[in-house]
């Protein structure tokens, strides 16, 4: 029984791509097969884990709108068990593209159908936007993670967020719930994050994750390494984190 | 003679908003005519200064997809010299809706144009994606300032962000240049921070801003206030970054 898992939120910045690859690593390091789907045109989630715009044949934009055949861009990373589809710059040029078609919000969803079957986690890392990119996620997606950096900035953006999964919860995907809200960049020295972290829990009481992670310089390392955390430097106190994370996860799957 | 800059950088959470504001606040102070327009449809500038949904009129969305008067949208801010026009959510519709228009990527460029003679600086604050509304703020402007996270997703970023200026450069708006690249979020404790410095200092000799800023809880927590940094903690050393990079601007256009 495969899990579609967007990892959403329209605020720049706010550890999207750093959650998707290193919550992927930790699921997959924990026995779980896993699929981690680029879906922003920056190609962070690709870079992040060591591929680059030479290395990689076809991609999602050619799964979406060229009609390559899904299994044919999947690409095995060095954690055995987590699989990952590359995205390019073209990316960017599928919203455009895509305006004419029927059903161009269910392009995503249409894909991900056929490979379902060997994975038990997919996780969508999506662009900062509300776009039609991050439409096709939501509605290709059973649940949405919400990465939440410990700022106003962010706090003052998931109000339109919810309301955006609302929306597609209503008319394209009446499946769709949140699998929870993570804190990031949480700093226990900092009144903003102690704030932050208590409208949150205040507000969405069973909607937050109990993991929080904080910041963590080797975080911001590891992707110019090409690698997820736990490869980079196991010991850190950011990797144990996104290990919690996974378990948390598979806790509430059992 | 007013100059037109689009702060831009596709990258999400590089600190665009927190430099168009304290920028357009330090360029006031310093007794220039500013105006901020906020072309983000999360509206992080509108309320970084003050406004809400609530309180605003018409926005720079019904400039451009409704045809009303940009003069009708300008509102005054507590500082005098700063004039803002907000943004709300309904912005990102804009996207779709200009599809079919001819000249869809000079709308901004043709309202700007009757307001121009009443300011001496117009910065516009760009949403964390290469899209329609990018395209129009790089098409209105005379060049580009790009706030650069000194991290490696955003240095991966910059490649692709100055191929689209070169673009628009070609096609669009062959007067567009490069204001600068202003370092943000510099810790100097941090490997990867010189890192970034040296590459950018390297590659682009004579783009770096010499004004870097570094990280400082007063720019995150001004926000939460609706004021620019220089009115809520005017002492801060972020503070002060920012007066003196209006202070470098103002100087190169003597
Ligand atoms: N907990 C953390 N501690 C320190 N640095 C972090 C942490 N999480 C993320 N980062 C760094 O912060 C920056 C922003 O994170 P990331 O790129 O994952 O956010 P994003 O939401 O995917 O951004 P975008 O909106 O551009 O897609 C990156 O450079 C990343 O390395
Ligand atoms: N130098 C700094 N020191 C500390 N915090 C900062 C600094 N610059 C920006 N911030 C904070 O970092 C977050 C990201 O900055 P900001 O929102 O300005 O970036 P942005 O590029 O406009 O994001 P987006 O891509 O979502 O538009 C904000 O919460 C802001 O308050
Ligand atoms: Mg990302
Ligand atoms: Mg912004």
């Amino acid at each position: 029984n495969c899990r579609v898992i967007a990892v959403a939120n329209q605020k720049g910045g706010v550890g999207k791509t750093t959650t998707a690859v290193n919550l992927s690593a930790s699921l997959a390091v924990a026995e779980a097969r896993v699929l981690l789907i680029d879906f922003d045109p920056q190609g962070n989630s690709t870079s992040g884990l060591g591929f680059t715009a030479e290395t990689i044949g076809s991609d999602i934009y050619d799964v979406i709108v060229n009609d390559v055949n899904i299994k044919d861009t999947v690409l095995h990373t060095e954690i055995d068990g987590l699989d990952i589809i590359p995205a390019r710059i073209e990316l960017s040029a599928a919203e455009v593209e895509l305006i004419q078609e029927n059903a161009r919000e269910k392009k995503l969803k249409q894909a991900v159908e056929s490979i379902k079957s060997s994975y038990d986690f997919i996780l969508i890392d999506c662009p900062p936007s509300l776009g039609l990119l991050t439409v096709n996620a939501l509605t290709a997606a059973d649940s949405v993670l919400i990465p939440m950096q410990c700022e106003y900035y962010a706090m003052e953006g998931l109000g339109q967020l919810l309301n955006t999964i609302n929306l597609i919860k209503e008319s394209l995907n009446p499946e769709l719930s949140i699998e929870g809200i993570l804190l990031t960049m949480y700093d226990s020295r900092n009144n903003l994050s102690k704030e932050v972290m208590q409208q949150v829990r205040t507000h969405f009481p069973d909607k937050a994750f109990n993991t929080v992670v904080p910041r963590g310089v080797a975080l911001s390392e590891a992707p110019s390494y090409g690698k997820p955390v736990l490869l980079y430097q196991p010991k850190a106190k950011v990797s144990e984190c996104y290990i919690n994370l996974a378990k948390e996860m598979l806790e509430k799957v059992k």
